[in-house]
């Protein structure tokens, strides 16, 4: 188990793939300043956009519930990344929480 | 160009 975070707001937000991309970028990663990724764009038209409930500085705690804590940034986006590819699944579950201010 | 604190690793998906 890791550092404890703070979640008091973890919610469940399952991303349908209805386009060609996914359509969000992400910061962050283990051992940087933002330890867990954080969305930082949703373009319009992409898949994540379409679902609607994913915003702008939402920190991903899971994808597919496999936790992101711990794993280094090019590792996370390989995740994410293998969860819009594969075939195995129509939709993407994240595990999302907005950060405290 | 950015600060240096905002030039961290960002991936597109």
């Amino acid at each position: 188990t890791g550092s404890p975070v703070p979640v008091l707001s973890a919610t469940l937000v399952q991303v349908v793939k209805n386009a060609n991309t996914l359509g969000i970028a992400i910061e962050g990663g283990a051992n940087t300043r933002q330890p867990l990724p954080r969305i930082v764009t949703i373009q319009k038209g992409g898949s994540a956009h379409n679902c609607g409930q994913l915003k702008v500085g939402h920190i991903i705690l899971e994808v597919n519930g496999i936790s992101l804590r711990g794993r280094e940034h090019k590792d996370a986006a390989r995740i994410i990344a293998e969860a819009f590819k594969t075939k195995e699944k129509d939709h993407i579950d994240f595990l999302v929480v907005e950060p405290r201010l | 160009s950015p600060p240096k604190e905002y030039e961290d690793e960002v991936t597109f998906f």
